[in-house]
Formats: C-alpha cells, sequence, structure tokens
C-alpha cells in the first residue's frame, strides 16, 4: 500500500558511486597480513574438485590427523595465521618440542643419556626447514631455556 | 594554509626512509629497532615540534600513499595481486608507523595523548578520503583506506597491555570515524566500509570481547547507517547489481548477529525497525527472529499450544531504546498521557489521524518512527494498567480500556497507507515469548475480530501473510498469531470473502495454513 | 520470497561462533585457518 517511492537526486548520486565501486570490491586478502609464502592466488580449478574446505578442517583434531611432514609445511609456510598455531599444537601432541635457539622442531629419538634441571642430552630428531627434512643429531644438548 | 616550503620533500623523504626500515631484516621484532632511530630522524628534521607539522606530516603521508597506490591500480600490466602487494608494501609501514607513534605518545600510563594522536590520524585519513571521493568521483578507489584502516585496527588490537589499558577509546575512535564515512556520506567506500564492521577482530571486539556490552550501543548505530543508506533502494524492490550486492553482504552480516549475538539484536530491534523500509520484509524478520540464548522457545505448531501460560510471557522484553521520547510533539504526549488516564480531551482520537501526519504525499504521509513509538508505548502503558490490576494481557482484559480505544481508532480512522504502518508497528513486536509478543498478539487478534468492516480484517491477514511467504526465519511471535488466527473458529477466518477472492489467494492460504498447522 | 537465506554460505546450524571465520560479506564461505592472523609465539616468526 505504500507504492513506489522515486529516488531524488542524491539517491541516484549514491548508487552512481556503489555501481563504480562495485567493480573493485575489497578481496579478503585485502583484510589481512601479507603471506609471504601462499598468498592467495586463486586459481580455477576442475569444478568437481572439492571447493570448500572439508568440514572440521579448522580444529585440533583434524590437525592432529595430518602428517607430520605436512604439519611441518603448515608451520614454516603459514605463519602468523592460526594453521600455525593449529599445526603447533598438533606437533606437540606428537611429542615434538619447539627449540627457540634453532626455531626448530625437536623429537627425542632415544631416552636421553644425561637429564639435569637445565637440559637433556641425547640423540634428537630434529626437522631442517632450510633444507627441509628430518635428521638425527646424537649427543645434542637440549636446553630447556630455549624451550618454547 | 599551504605547508611550509620544503615540508612536502622532507616528508616523502621521510617516507621513503620509514619504508625501507620497516621492510629491513634489522628493524626489530615489531618494527621497534627501526622505530627507535625513525623517531630520532623526525626530530632531527623538526617534524614533532609543533602539533601543526604533525598534523600536516600525516595528511602529506596520507596523500602520498594514496597516490602511490593510485599509480599502481592504474597500472594494467600486473595483477591484481602484484598490485597489492606493491600498495601493501608502503601502506602496511605507514599503519605500523601510526600504531608505533600512537602506543609510544605520551608516558605509557597517559591515555589521552595515544588517544589524542589516534583520533588525529584517523580524523585525517577519513578527511583525505571524503575529498578524494569527491574529487575523483566514479573514479575514486577504497583500497588504500580500506587496507590502512584494517590494518591499523588489527595492529591497535594486539594483545599488548598498553593497547588493552585504553581498548574502550580505541573502538570509540574507529567507530566515530566509521560514522563519519558511513555509506550516505562516501557511497563509493560502502562496500569497503562493510566489510571493516563486519571484519571478525571488529565484530569480535565490539560485541563479545568488551565488557558489559559496552560496545554495543556504538555497533547498533553502525548498522543504523548502513540501514539508511540501503533503504530507498529496498524500498522499492528493485535492486541494480551493485545494490543487491551490498544488501545480501548485509544479510551475512545480520546473519552472522543472529546466530551469535541474538542477544544484540533483540536488544536493538526497536532501533532497526525504525530504519528498515516497511515492505522490506525479510531482513526484519531476520531482526525479530533473534531470542535470547538462554531461552527455550516451545514449538509455535504444538497443537493447543497455551502461550498465556508460559512463564515467559510475564517478563518485558529487553528495549535499550527511549521511545518515549519519539513521540513529538510534547503537546501531543500530554495529550496522549492525559487520554490514556482519563480519556481526555476527547477530541483525541478524532485528532490522532493529524498528529501523525506528515505530508499528503503518497507513500510518505506519516512519521514511521512517531507512529511506532506511538504503538510500543500505549501497548506498555497497557501491559502496566492489566498488571496493576493483577491481571495479565488477554482478549477479554485488553479490551474496553483508553489503549484499545486508540488502536481501535487507528485501525478504523487511518487510510489504507496508515493503516498498513500502523498494523507493521504492531507486528514488529511479535517477537519470542515475551510480555510485549503477547500483549500485541491478542491486540491483533482483537482488532481483526472486533472489526466493523472486512477491509480492515484483510489488511490484518496481509500484514501477517505478506510476512510469512517470505523465506525464513519467521518470528516465533508471528506464527503463534497467525496459527491462532486461522484455527480459533471465534475468528471465523476461513469464511471471509477475501480469504476466497481468487483461486490462488485461497490455494496460498492453504498451503501457509498447512505449514502453519 | 527474498533470498533463501541458507544458501548464503553460512553454517546456521554451527555450534561454534560465525563472526570469528567470517571471511567478508561478499564471500559465501567462511575463512580456512590459513586466512585467519593469529598472535603466535614471536617465537614462531621464523621467516
Amino acid at each position: 500500500p505504500l507504492g513506489r517511492q522515486p529516488l531524488n537526486k542524491e539517491h541516484l548520486y549514491h548508487l552512481a558511486m556503489l555501481d563504480s565501486s562495485y567493480h573493485h570490491l575489497p578481496h579478503p586478502s585485502d583484510s589481512e597480513r601479507l603471506r609471504h609464502y601462499l598468498p592467495r592466488n586463486p586459481c580455477p580449478t576442475a569444478a568437481y574438485y572439492p571447493q570448500l574446505a572439508p568440514p572440521g578442517a579448522d580444529t585440533l583434531d583434524f590437525f592432529q590427523r595430518l602428517s607430520t611432514e605436512t604439519l611441518f609445511f603448515i608451520f614454516y609456510y603459514m605463519e602468523g595465521t592460526k594453521a600455525q598455531y593449529l599445526a603447533a599444537k598438533a606437533l606437540k601432541k606428537q611429542s615434538w618440542r619447539f627449540h627457540t635457539k634453532y626455531m626448530m622442531w625437536f623429537q627425542r629419538h632415544e631416552e636421553p643419556k644425561k637429564i639435569t634441571e637445565e637440559y637433556e642430552q641425547g640423540t634428537y630428531i630434529y626437522f631442517d626447514y632450510e633444507k627441509w627434512g628430518q635428521r638425527k643429531k646424537e649427543g645434542f644438548t637440549f636446553e630447556y631455556r630455549f624451550l618454547e | 594554509f599551504d605547508d611550509p616550503p620544503g615540508l612536502h620533500e622532507k616528508t616523502e623523504f621521510l617516507l621513503r626512509e620509514w619504508v625501507n626500515m620497516y621492510h629491513s631484516p634489522a628493524a626489530g621484532r615489531d618494527s621497534t629497532k627501526a622505530f627507535s632511530m625513525f623517531v630520532g630522524q623526525m626530530h632531527q628534521q623538526g617534524i614533532l615540534k609543533t602539533d601543526d607539522l604533525i598534523t600536516r606530516f600525516f595528511r602529506l603521508s596520507t596523500e602520498m600513499c594514496v597516490d602511490l597506490c593510485y599509480r599502481a591500480l592504474n597500472e594494467q600490466t600486473h595483477s591484481p595481486t602484484l598490485i597489492r602487494a606493491k600498495c601493501f608494501h608502503t601502506l602496511d609501514a605507514f599503519v605500523r608507523l601510526i600504531s608505533l607513534l600512537v602506543k609510544h605518545s605520551g608516558d605509557s600510563t597517559n591515555s589521552v595523548t595515544k588517544i589524542n594522536l589516534l583520533n588525529k590520524v584517523l580524523g585525517i585519513v577519513a578527511g583525505v578520503l571524503l575529498q578524494d571521493h569527491e574529487v575523483r568521483n566514479t573514479e575514486f578507489q577504497q583500497l588504500p583506506y580500506h587496507r590502512i584502516f584494517i590494518m591499523l585496527f588489527i595492529e591497535l588490537n594486539a594483545p599488548e597491555q598498553v593497547l588493552d589499558g585504553i581498548n574502550f577509546q580505541i573502538l570509540t575512535a574507529f567507530c566515530n570515524t566509521f560514522h563519519i564515512l558511513r555509506p550516505r556520506k562516501a557511497p563509493g567506500f560502502a562496500y569497503a566500509w562493510l566489510e571493516l564492521i563486519s571484519h571478525r577482530v571488529f565484530i569480535g571486539r565490539m560485541l563479545a570481547i568488551t565488557p558489559q556490552q559496552r560496545g554495543w550501543g556504538m555497533y547498533a548505530q553502525l548498522l543504523i547507517d548502513l540501514i539508511k543508506f540501503l533503504s530507498p533502494f529496498l524500498r522499492n524492490a528493485d535492486l541494480t547489481k551493485a545494490a543487491q550486492l551490498l544488501y545480501k553482504g548485509t544479510l551475512r552480516v545480520l546473519l552472522v548477529l543472529l546466530h551469535d549475538f541474538p542477544e544484540f539484536l533483540c536488544d536493538y530491534h526497536y532501533l532497526f525497525c525504525d530504519v528498515i523500509p516497511p515492505n522490506c520484509i525479510q531482513m526484519r524478520n531476520l531482526i525479530l527472529s533473534a531470542f535470547p540464548r538462554n531461552m527455550r522457545l516451545p514449538d509455535p505448531f504444538t497443537p493447543n499450544l497455551k502461550v498465556d501460560m508460559l512463564s515467559d510471557i510475564t517478563h518485558p522484553p529487553r528495549i535499550v531504546t527511549n521511545f518515549t521520547n519519539m513521540i513529538q510533539p510534547a503537546s501531543f504526549k500530554k495529550d496522549l498521557d492525559s487520554y490514556l488516564k482519563s480519556r481526555a480531551p476527547v477530541t483525541f482520537l478524532s485528532d490522532l489521524r493529524s498528529n501523525l501526519q506528515v505530508s499528503n504525499e503518497p507513500g510518505t504521509r506519516y512519521s514511521i518512527p512517531l507512529i511506532n513509538a506511538l504503538v510500543l508505548y500505549v501497548g506498555t502503558q497497557a501491559i502496566t494498567y492489566i498488571h496493576s490490576k493483577g491481571q495479565t494481557p488477554s482478549m477479554s482484559t485488553i479490551a474496553h480500556s483508553s489503549h484499545m480505544d486508540i488502536f481501535q481508532n487507528l485501525a478504523v480512522d487511518l487510510d489504507t497507507e496508515g493503516r498498513y504502518l500502523f498494523l507493521n508497528a504492531i507486528a514488529n513486536q511479535l517477537r519470542y515469548p515475551n510480555s510485549h509478543t503477547h500483549y500485541f498478539s491478542c491486540t491483533l487478534l482483537y482488532l481483526f475480530a472486533e472489526a466493523n468492516t472486512e477491509a480492515i480484517q484483510e489488511q490484518i491477514t496481509r500484514v501477517l501473510l505478506e510476512r510469512l511467504i517470505v523465506n525464513r526465519p519467521h518470528p516465533w511471535g508471528l506464527l503463534i498469531t497467525f496459527i491462532e488466527l486461522i484455527k480459533n473458529p471465534s475468528f471465523n477466518f476461513w469464511n471471509h470473502e477475501f480469504v476466497h477472492c481468487a483461486p490462488e489467494i485461497h490455494k496460498l492460504f492453504e498451503s501457509v495454513a498447512r505449514s502453519c498447522t | 520470497p527474498g533470498i533463501d537465506l541458507t544458501t548464503l554460505g553460512l553454517n546456521l546450524n554451527s555450534p561454534e561462533n560465525l563472526y570469528s571465520t567470517f571471511q567478508s560479506p561478499w564471500a559465501d564461505s567462511p575463512c580456512r585457518p590459513q586466512d585467519i592472523d593469529f598472535h603466535v609465539h614471536s617465537e614462531y616468526l621464523t621467516n
């Protein structure tokens, strides 16, 4: 019963400005920190590929079921994001420890030969993110004070 | 006034210096090392000497950043990602400088200087934006401004002690700025604006983290700004693609609010209904469908649901709006109160319609906020009156009172347009189980039962029906009212001519009835 | 009848809140974990 309301000059100006800005919409990445690795570069994939992340993909439970290599990939290439945080948590659940001095993850390979208040000594597996692989280090001194 | 000679060059030099320092590995964590060196340079260059110079420095810096972006955006050869990386390279550095200056201005416990500086910078960026918007018109680009605002907001909401202490003032500063840049002021910035106020960090701070819901009023104001911008286009229900996208974006944001902060929509529903065009059914239904999370809604389709036995209907909903003040002029309010109390002056009812009429233009004859306020005020007075007699609202207790006099007068005396707005004002109160929903549900049914012409009954039915045939959600109070109307034989609903006026209308009623019963 | 609001890409039945993964008013899917900035330990920022 109210009928139409003619748009006045100001409304038409608003629409014109809206229409022009419609052609350069903000992109979600505009509201996020620059991603040095893996920026959002959506590229068209086959339509029958899954277009959405699987349900629950943002839960710790899901991350815990990822392989260790995948977790390292996420940790080092998606830094500063929730994905990195969840990967770190999942790695800890797999007994990996982040050592801030080397900025690497270490996992005990065997019972340490020597344990004191400050450190433990033994053989460790560590993940070398520069050469991108797991390596064994014998006689390594694991200092607690650098434990993240 | 003109910038002092050399200031432009000096600013350009400093800005370039800072961007390089920000990106160098030696910048230190959060650029703190770079910052302490750079502040030294600012001092050397005399930038920090006076407030005016600081202001000019920020304005010139902002303009330089913006110009850089326009140049990059006009380079057609690069991909959007590369263009953005190029713009953000400078913008992010500029934002970092602003946030560090804000955090370190004045001594650590003095929040006034920090917030003053923040307001100054936000004001400068807003000023540059508005001028750019006006000058470049349809060539205006939102990117640099959007990036500055969002990254500055994220930086100033990092979990740091000095920021925690002034967080509410930071939020207030940003809300003020976003209000100044509201879509009706800068329509070319509308998409970025909605992106800003719906960002998860912004919503989180305004509606979830800030204690005592202190951010709710400011956030409501921003939503009202948005709806007021959309309103003329929604009003005619033929949206251009651009307006349709903004409307859809708005629905997404409202859905998030309905899911995460229903109490917020409940508290501010009155203000939102005041600015949503009456014929914008779905968005209004979405807001009216919100109910407090601790409330369990009985299934409205339960056979023989005894609404008046529900304990919730004795409690009024929380309304943060002072709708009483919206009843103007004061003389009208005085007469209203006097009539409610003693049904005098007798001329009140006959004058009522002219008090509500503001023009002779069809479609805008009446003041919608005044009708809304009048209806809610009379209704709440009625509820108080009924409770004062130790009764609860029902079809019998709401009758034969000065309150119902007013409602019946409006139903009879208003023309179709006025009556539509009046019935909408009532239907806007049909929400979750509370004393308003119950009272106004009874009132609407009472007006239907007591109507002396079928036109009134038809229009009541239309108002309910148009709210039911749109996609969900549908407010609980709307459903139980319509179900009562079609099921309760005392209303004789199915025997009215307008139910059978056309086969498809009859079919429509039957399908809605089927879905409701 | 308006828009089918269940087609706007929001999981309205989610037990979690929606706003913390809300991607954008123009996007019809939520953020992925790698899209969400997070205040991680500064030691994690190895790059």
